[in-house]
This record gives structure tokens, C-alpha cells and sequence, in this order.
């Protein structure tokens, strides 16, 4: 695992709110769809470290800010269309959550049949754990390694994932490391 | 999941005619001192995260030079790959594999660490 230089973090307190852009958003998924993704996102880094998250619907106030951006879209950071580069945030405590809108965004690879589809859940997964403050990591089955392959997913949080945003936060009281290695051996396995 | 391997990372990205990385594949095996169309481009890719430093002229060329591999080198150091300087088919699989838009590495004053500051027990 990595951090950013400095090792920066939230120190605003246990709970954090985050919010959806009612404005740059994708059609062909249902708010409901994007919302829960992003709620089990959230929920997987809250399970580990002694931080919550709370959904906001004042986006402006909002600590942590997600939305579907096209190309260039003012940071600096233009998107680059189908696949390539993803998405990108920024680290603590700015907040940003930019998903390149070009992308085919899947909550379900059932119902969505392309080739190079994008699994949602697993992207904003990984952008959450850079809003909290960790970078890229070297370690390939880790969230935070920074490719992912069309149709793939990777949402479950590895110990490489762990160690690095509870060596910046602490960890969760009710996290338990022996059912949680437990449950990475079986992911292995599987 | 694993990296896609060559064919697997080509088949699946020739599914969409306009994927910008998409011609990375052509400078598979490309070796050091050859000079290849649009290999300025993979040299834009590994400035953009953090591996490669702009030349003074602010311009890349299209040589397979001394810095360039040692920014592949750093790549595949940084990225848990064979470490082996070349453009190898598993590091054109992750090169032209969709990613993160951050950088792997901080620049500080456009001197690119080797590290990140991480911490490990």
C-alpha cells in the first residue's frame, strides 16, 4: 500500500457525507442502481476503519462529491472515451469523485452484454480509497492496484487495502482480522 | 483477477474501434535504439503516470531510448510485473489494460520519486 505525500486524511470528525451530482450523471443505469453501488462502496472501507458515511442530498455541501464527467471537465484532467482511463479523485481533503461518462458502466454483467463493459461497484471502490488518502498500490489483487480489465471485477477489499487505510485511520472496533482473513483465503480460493 | 494476458487484452479492446490505447499493441517486443511511429504517444502514457519526465523540450520522440527504459523499468517494478526493461506482451497487456487516472508516483518539482511515502510492518 501507498500514501500520498504527507499521508494526508479526514480529521473532520467520524462521519463523512457524500453526495451524487444531480447534474452529471449517466441515463442507462436507474438512480436507485448507482446509489446502492455506491453505498456498498462506501460500506466495505467503513467496515474496516472507525468512519462512516452518510448519504447527503445537498451535493454542494457535501464532504465527498461523485460524479459522471465527459472529456475535459475542468481539472485539469481530461477523460479519454472508451476505456483507457476510468475515473480519477483527489486525495484528502478536497473530495472529488470524477467516473469518465464515456465508459459503459455495468452494476450487473447479466443484464449488461459489452465487451467493454466497466464494473461500477469496483471503480468507485477503488476512487473512495484515494479520497481517503491512500495511492496506487503494487500488490495486483489489492482494490487500490490501478487497472482493472473490462468485465472484471474487484470489490472486496484485500489486507494490502486494509493495512494501508487503517495505517491512517485506525481500525474499526468491530473489525475482526481473523474472520477477515478467513473470508480473503475463501476469495482466494474461489 | 489477473492481468489480461496479450491476446485476451487485444481481443477485448479491438471491441471499440476508438480506445485511445489501443495501438499500444503495435510496439509489442519493440527493442531498445529502434525508432517506432507513435511511440511518442506510450511516452505521453508513462508521463502521464509518473514514470517518465517531460524532456526539456516539452516533446517526445518516437526512440526506444535509454529513459524510456528506465521508465519501463520503474513501471514494471511499481506495478508487481517481470521486471525485464522490455515491452514484453504481459507489459502491453497492462499498459493498454483500463485504469486509474492517478498517478502511480508523486511528482515533486518534476523530479519523479521512486517511491511513494509508504509505510509498511
Amino acid at each position: 500500500y501507498a500514501f500520498f505525500n504527507g499521508q494526508p486524511r479526514w480529521i473532520r470528525g467520524s462521519t463523512l457525507t457524500y453526495a451524487l451530482s444531480p447534474d452529471y450523471t449517466i441515463e442507462y443505469l436507474t438512480s436507485s442502481e448507482i446509489r446502492n453501488v455506491v453505498r456498498r462502496s462506501f460500506s466495505r472501507w467503513s467496515a474496516v476503519i472507525p468512519l462512516n458515511f452518510t448519504e447527503s442530498l445537498d451535493y454542494e455541501s457535501s464532504d465527498i462529491r461523485i460524479g459522471f464527467y465527459q472529456g475535459d471537465h475542468g481539472d485539469g484532467e481530461a477523460f479519454d472515451g472508451v476505456l483507457g482511463v476510468l475515473a480519477h479523485a483527489f486525495s484528502p481533503e478536497n473530495g472529488r469523485l470524477h467516473l469518465d461518462a464515456a465508459e459503459r458502466w455495468a452494476v450487473d454483467f447479466e443484464k449488461e452484454k459489452s465487451k467493454v463493459a466497466v464494473d461500477l461497484e469496483s471503480v468507485v471502490t477503488h476512487e473512495i480509497g484515494h479520497v481517503l488518502g491512500l495511492a496506487h498500490s503494487a500488490v495486483k489483487e489489492a482494490v487500490m492496484y490501478p487497472s482493472l480489465s473490462p468485465r472484471g471485477k474487484k470489490v472486496e477489499l484485500r489486507m494490502d487495502d486494509v493495512e494501508g487505510v487503517q495505517a491512517l485511520y485506525g481500525s474499526n472496533p468491530n473489525f475482526k482480522l481473523d474472520s477477515f482473513l478467513e473470508s480473503e483465503k475463501s476469495t482466494n480460493t474461489g | 483477477t489477473t492481468p489480461l494476458d496479450f491476446t485476451t487484452a487485444t481481443a477485448a479492446f479491438d471491441a471499440s474501434n476508438n480506445y485511445v490505447w489501443r495501438n499500444f499493441a503495435r510496439f509489442l517486443d519493440a527493442g531498445k535504439g529502434s525508432e517506432v511511429t507513435g511511440m511518442s504517444e506510450l511516452k505521453k502514457y508513462l508521463n502521464r503516470f509518473g514514470y517518465l519526465p517531460v524532456s526539456p523540450e516539452n516533446n517526445f520522440s518516437d526512440f526506444v531510448d535509454d529513459q524510456f527504459v528506465s521508465a519501463l523499468i520503474l513501471y514494471q517494478k511499481r506495478l508487481g510485473l517481470s521486471v525485464t526493461g522490455k515491452l514484453d506482451s504481459e507489459t502491453i497487456a497492462s499498459i493498454m489494460s483500463p485504469r486509474c487516472g492517478m498517478s502511480d508516483l508523486i511528482k515533486i518539482n518534476d523530479a519523479t520519486t521512486s517511491t511513494i511515502h509508504s509505510t509498511r510492518r
